[in-house]
C-alpha cells in the first residue's frame, strides 16, 4: 500500500 | 536563486516574503522524513540545502534587508491557502498518520505558495530580470517531474495521484508567468505588465 512507499522525490 | 539574488544585492524588493514563508514551511513538513527514512547521499543533501535556503531567504527578508522588503505589496492573504490546504490534507492522503498528513500538506501547499509572489508581481506590474529566471526555474522544476512521472509509470509501475495532482495545478499556475518568460524575458526585455 502507499503508505509503505518512501515518498523517494524532492 | 532567490537566496544568492537577495545576498548578492542587498535588497528584498520585489521578493514576496509570504510566497518564501510558505516554501520553508512546505520544505519543513515535506522532509520530516530526514529523520526516518534514508533514500540516497544526493536526496538527503537535496533536502537539506532546501530546507537551509528557505530559512536563509526568510531570515534575510523579514530580519537583515527587512527595510528593503516591499511589505506594502505582499498583501496575498496565506490564510486562504493554509487553511483550505490544511483541510484537504486531512481528508485526502495516503495514510492516516501524522508524517503522512505533513508529507500531503506540503505537497498541497506547494502548488499553490508561489501565488503571493505572482500576486505581488501583478500589482506591481514588474519584476527584475533575475527574479523572473528565479521563477522560471522554479516552475520548470516541477514541470519536469510530469515527464518524469510519465516515463516512472511507463518503466516503473510508480504513480502517485496525489503528487501528480498537486503538480499539475502546481505547472498549470505558472503557464501565464511561463508566456510572459518566453515572449519578454527571454527576448531580452524586462517584466512589466500593462497598467
Amino acid at each position: 500500500s502507499m503508505e509503505l512507499a518512501k515518498h523517494d522525490e524532492l | 536563486i532567490v537566496t544568492f539574488k537577495i545576498t548578492i544585492s542587498f535588497i528584498a524588493l520585489g521578493i514576496s516574503g509570504k510566497s518564501q514563508l510558505l516554501f520553508a514551511l512546505v520544505f519543513t513538513t515535506r522532509y520530516l522524513d530526514l529523520f526516518t527514512s534514508f533514500i540516497s547521499l544526493y536526496n538527503t543533501s537535496m533536502k537539506l540545502i532546501y530546507i537551509a535556503c528557505s530559512y536563509a531567504t526568510v531570515y534575510l527578508i523579514y530580519m537583515k534587508f527587512k527595510a528593503t522588503y516591499d511589505g506594502n505589496h505582499d498583501t496575498f492573504r496565506v490564510e486562504f491557502l493554509i487553511v483550505p490546504v490544511g483541510g484537504l490534507s486531512f481528508l485526502v492522503n495516503h495514510d492516516f498518520s501524522p508524517l503522512e498528513i505533513l508529507w500531503t500538506f506540503s505537497i498541497y501547499l506547494e502548488s499553490v505558495a508561489i501565488l503571493p509572489q505572482l500576486f505581488m508581481i501583478s500589482k506591481t506590474g514588474e519584476a527584475e530580470t533575475i527574479t523572473t529566471h528565479y521563477l522560471f526555474f522554479l516552475g520548470l522544476y516541477r514541470a519536469l517531474y510530469l515527464v518524469n512521472w510519465i516515463w516512472r509509470y511507463y518503466f516503473e509501475g510508480f504513480f502517485d495521484l496525489i503528487a501528480v495532482v498537486a503538480g499539475v495545478v502546481q505547472t498549470v499556475l505558472y503557464c501565464d508567468f511561463f508566456y510572459l518568460y518566453v515572449t519578454k524575458v527571454l527576448k531580452g526585455k524586462k517584466l512589466s505588465l500593462p497598467a
